[in-house]
């Protein structure tokens, strides 16, 4: 053990461990995690060459070798509850994206969410059992956040009852999804429903795209990866283009919106539900944010705890770089954001349980808040995070540059976050959006509730005061 | 009947409350510049687009009261009070920290005064000198395995030298003591020259 590190944790003045049981949830949790976490540090199935030392290929490989594993040994131990299959994933992938991603956390809970019981019975058993690999392909390559602008197009033919899907344009193709490359034989699609000559904007429709023995892409469906990128070395981030690919009517998710067998559209209660998932994982990102950052900070202090430089007082020996004023000014603020966002990320798990379970017994009233500070402090915390990381890899002079500090990677793995899901300032503005319309409600005299309700108190409140 | 007082910079409510009131000034000024554009503008729509500076600057401080608030409302479910007490100044730090950074909306909305800027700066020192020795600490409490962190600098031993030595010898171009590449091109070129 250096002895600098050693020094700092016997000068501490508070328990660490109890800090950690707090961070968790309470001790049992925490026993739980560890516990999972050793699982797969000590299972040779899992042990595997750096990945810093292989190519594009190979990592994807080892990605997709390492996520069939995991499934069988997610099965073998019983583990099942999402938070402990989020542990356990986590620590098989150490924190990194991998292809099955957006089956995971997509597809399946879209199919939760969105479909009927009797499509949860048709498509959820056979997506668990992994005969059924899915992704989410909404992002085309001309648009992304602004989702009223897609064109993929979805037409209802009541003649054989089913939907006939196409790419209309070349910017229509679907660019980006997780695991659509190479690894997925179905994705939830999102295309422009037209029923009856009238278009209903946009739904989800179930679209097989490979052969479920052979694994070869189906008549009409052109599918490939989208190439290298910034990071995300083992995804397999694919194209989609469709070419009159027909899909029974049943093969669209109809929990909420309708088309009837001849034709006849039934609306959905709240034109929000349908982008539910990416709700889900916006409020999931806040508590990424600070995962990330808090790897970044631990990395950062820690190498500052170790590393001496130049000096203080002249003739005295080099000092632990953690003791210089703008180092700390570098990396306490950013260490204090870490802890900050934590708790913002259990609220927000907890906001979106809440409002979710509101919303399956038929109680819609708190969606638009729900979606207003889901996509507000998505952008914030990334955002925020975003740069932190990279202030914590400059913190670490030179040797933060090297792929062996783990900072440019966690970088490259977290900074997408400020554009998926919603690309932040467009996600600024939906918050704005809802922020507006309360304000103008508070100053007819509605009260408000919730998080906004400070809107109530600034039509009296507050006015430009002169000091 | 209710003007805002200026900030307590050493009391986490009162910054809380400050935080709320820039937020609502923000979304004021936003919807009343908003409202402005709509009478200037062809339509709503460019309306928006002309004010969208101002609405993102709303929703941030919108979200950066949030997270004030959410800090400083998890500090009373922390009954250890050494825990207590170190998450106190950390939820300090990031509230006064965003102050400064953003403290020409603090001016602008009555908050603060120009002397408390000064004493922020002191303030935000103090804060971090507070700090160091738990630094480490609490990056501890984060509880990250080496095997996840799979960092040499970030390593819980702190033995950082030694593992960036170790882990370069396994760089794929350490495989052969000559490159195949030192054959190929760069000994026919010194024959050549």
């Amino acid at each position: 053990m250096n002895p600098d590190i050693c020094r700092e944790r016997e000068n501490a003045t508070f328990n660490a461990e109890s800090l950690t049981y707090i961070l968790d949830g309470g001790p049992e949790k925490t026993r739980r995690r560890r516990e999972i976490e050793s699982l797969v540090v000590n299972d040779p199935d899992f042990q595997h060459e750096d990945l810093n030392f292989l190519s594009r290929s190979e990592r994807y490989e080892a990605a997709v070798k390492k996520s069939a594993q995991m499934i069988l040994k997610l099965r073998e131990y019983g583990i099942s509850d999402p938070e402990e299959i989020y542990f356990y994933k986590s620590v098989v992938h150490r924190g990194r994206s991998e292809p099955l991603d957006l089956h995971l956390g997509m597809f399946l809970p879209t199919l939760l969410n969105q479909a009927t019981s009797e499509q949860q019975d048709r498509f959820f058993m056979p997506a668990w059992n992994l005969e059924i690999i899915g992704t989410y392909a909404q992002t085309e390559m001309g648009h992304g956040t602004h989702i009223r602008a897609l064109e993929t197009t979805s037409t209802y033919d009541p003649s054989t009852q089913e939907f006939v899907l196409n790419s209309p344009t070349v910017t229509s193709i679907k660019w980006w999804p997780g695991g659509l490359g190479k690894t997925a034989n179905h994705a939830i699609v999102l295309a422009q429903l037209y029923t009856q000559g009238k278009c209903h904007g946009l739904h989800a429709f179930i679209v097989q795209t490979r052969c479920m023995k052979t694994h070869m892409p189906l008549p009409g469906v052109v599918v490939g990866d989208i190439g290298p990128k910034f990071g995300f070395d083992e995804v397999d981030n694919g194209f989609l283009k469709l070419e009159n690919v027909r899909i029974p009517r049943t093969n669209m998710l109809m929990k909420y919106a309708q088309v009837q067998p001849d034709g006849t559209y039934v609306k959905p209660p709240s034109d929000k539900l349908t982008y539910g998932t990416m709700v889900f994982i916006r409020s999931m990102i806040v508590g990424e944010s600070s995962r990330a950052l808090s790897k970044a900070c631990t990395i950062a202090i820690r190498y500052s705890a170790v590393r001496h430089q130049s000096e203080i007082r002249p003739g005295e020996p080099e000092p632990q770089i953690l003791d210089y004023q703008t180092q700390q000014y570098k990396l306490f603020p950013l260490l204090a954001t870490a802890y900050a966002f934590r708790f913002v990320g259990q609220y927000m798990s907890q906001t979106y349980h809440r409002i979710t379970g509101d919303i399956n017994q038929g109680d819609f009233s708190e969606l638009p808040e729900l979606h207003a500070l889901s996509a507000g402090l998505k952008a914030f915390t990334t955002w925020v995070a975003s740069a932190g990381i990279e202030v914590c890899r400059m913190a670490c002079g030179g040797h933060g540059y090297s792929r062996c500090s783990s900072l440019p990677d966690i970088y490259v793995t977290f900074t997408p976050t400020c554009t998926y899901e919603g690309e932040n300032t467009v996600m600024m503005l939906q918050t704005a959006r809802y922020l507006v319309k309360s304000y103008r409600q508070a100053s007819e005299g509605q009260r408000l509730s919730g998080i906004v309700s400070y809107l109530n108190e600034s039509q009296s409140r507050v006015q430009p005061q002169p000091v | 009947s209710a003007r805002p007082t200026v900030t307590n910079i050493n009391d986490l409510a009162s910054l809380v409350e400050a935080y709320k009131l820039r937020a609502a000034k923000l979304v004021e000024l936003a919807a009343k510049s908003l409202q402005g554009e709509m009478q200037r503008s062809k339509s709503p729509e460019d309306a928006w687009n002309n004010t969208s500076i101002d609405l993102v600057r709303a929703s941030d401080a919108h979200c950066h009261y949030v997270v004030v608030k959410l800090f400083t409302a998890k500090l009373s479910e922390v009954k250890d009070t050494a825990i207590h007490s170190v998450l106190s100044t950390l939820a300090l730090l990031y509230a006064l920290h965003g102050v400064s950074i953003h403290s020409g909306d603090f001016l602008q909305a009555g908050l603060l005064t120009v002397p408390q800027l000064s004493q922020i700066s002191q303030r935000l020192k103090g804060l971090l000198s507070e700090l160091r020795p738990n630094a480490v600490a609490l990056v501890d409490a984060f509880d990250y395995r080496d095997e996840m962190l799979n960092s040499s600098l970030g390593r819980y031993d702190g033995n950082v030298y030694e593992h960036m030595f170790e882990w370069a010898r396994k760089s794929p171009l350490n495989r052969t003591e000559v490159h195949e590449s030192y054959h190929k091109y760069l000994k026919p070129l010194q024959s050549k020259l």
